[in-house]
């Protein structure tokens, strides 16, 4: 999936 | 590290010209303007949150002119098969942040 601290500011989640 | 950025100057100037056409405000584009374009490209949206993740090097939910050109690097690579790495490769990381 996502890289760790995958962050909340991106668009695509 | 030091070295040549991955983007090269010809193609920097034609994601400038996307960035500056999006109306960037302040120098940055929020996501809501940079969504559109990358779901242009027809891409899968978990790769496309990918390319988010690693162009947003400050993490700050907005793409300055450099993250911008990364995500656009990475965005045309992904269309001629190659594939999106999980990690941003320190030569891509723009000088500026470097």
């Amino acid at each position: 999936q996502y890289p760790a601290g995958g962050s909340s500011t991106n668009p695509f989640l | 590290i030091d070295g040549p950025w991955m983007v090269k100057p010809e193609e920097k100037l034609k994601f400038d010209a996307i960035f500056d056409s999006l109306t960037p405000v302040g120098g940055m584009l929020t996501g809501d303007k940079v969504k559109p374009v990358l779901l242009n490209s027809k891409l899968p949206v978990d790769v496309l949150g990918r390319v988010w993740e690693l162009s947003d090097i400050d993490r700050d939910g907005m793409l300055d002119k450099d993250e911008f050109a990364v995500a656009m690097y990475l965005v045309y690579r992904a269309l001629e098969n190659e594939p999106v790495p999980m990690i941003l490769p320190p030569a891509l990381v723009p000088p500026s942040k470097r």
